[in-house]
């Protein structure tokens, strides 16, 4: 479920980017630190097979996250304002290094970047979160964007809770990176469920 | 395969 949450999020992003030829609303920022995430974390495809659907998906979220990228950089370019999408990525990106060195399953460059990965992932959203407040209102497109986005990694929740007691398995780097990814979000699930499923426009109280 | 995790999850 969180999976396809995730695969939904970007088909919703593609289809917000299509049928208003614009990506008015969406942070370049947040977009190019997926395409970091992505690299950094399936560079284990060349090695690492776990199955058809794992490698499909991997496959997947980089191919379509370098082309929204191609998107806003190129084809929609004038529709992008750098003057509203302003959050510092050098604030995430040291951290996430300083935390990916300090806590990995392995000293090595590979297990490194993975940690590396998951940090910023968790993060990654905060350049479209800030953009989001300047803004202080978005299109319902979008918001129902970020809600697939968002509920993706509270999905894996229940599951990590599963694998703990079904299988013995637990990851404790995902499990504290996916629940502070979940948290960022609380505020913004609270304005889309309380205004938007309800049928009115998100605003962020002034 | 080693790895110390599973790494198996998106």
């Amino acid at each position: 479920a969180g999976d396809i949450s995730h695969l939904a999020s970007i088909v919703i992003l593609l289809h917000k980017i299509y049928t208003s030829h614009s990506c008015r609303g969406i942070s370049f920022k947040t977009q190019a630190l997926y395409v970091l995430v992505f690299l950094t974390r399936y560079l284990d495809l060349f090695w690492h097979w776990v199955s058809l659907y794992n490698t499909a998906m991997k496959v997947f979220f980089i191919a379509s996250s370098v082309y929204v990228l191609y998107l806003m950089k190129y084809k929609y370019r004038p529709t992008h304002d750098p003057s509203i999408d302003t959050f510092k990525v050098e604030y995430l990106l040291g951290p996430c290094l300083i935390l990916g060195l300090i806590f990995n399953y392995e000293f090595k460059f590979t297990e490194i970047l993975w940690s590396f990965s998951i940090w910023l992932e968790a993060v990654a959203i905060l350049p479209q979160l800030f953009m989001l407040q300047r803004t202080g209102e978005a299109e319902a497109i979008t918001t129902h964007y970020l809600a697939a986005l968002g509920a993706y990694r509270a999905l894996y929740i229940p599951n990590w809770i599963w694998r703990y007691f079904g299988d013995n398995v637990v990851d404790p780097i995902a499990v504290v990176a996916g629940l502070v990814q979940t948290g960022l979000y609380l505020d913004f699930f609270y304005v889309y469920f309380t205004k938007v499923l309800q049928g009115q426009k998100f605003e962020l109280p002034a | 395969d080693d790895l110390p995790v599973f790494h198996d999850e998106l």
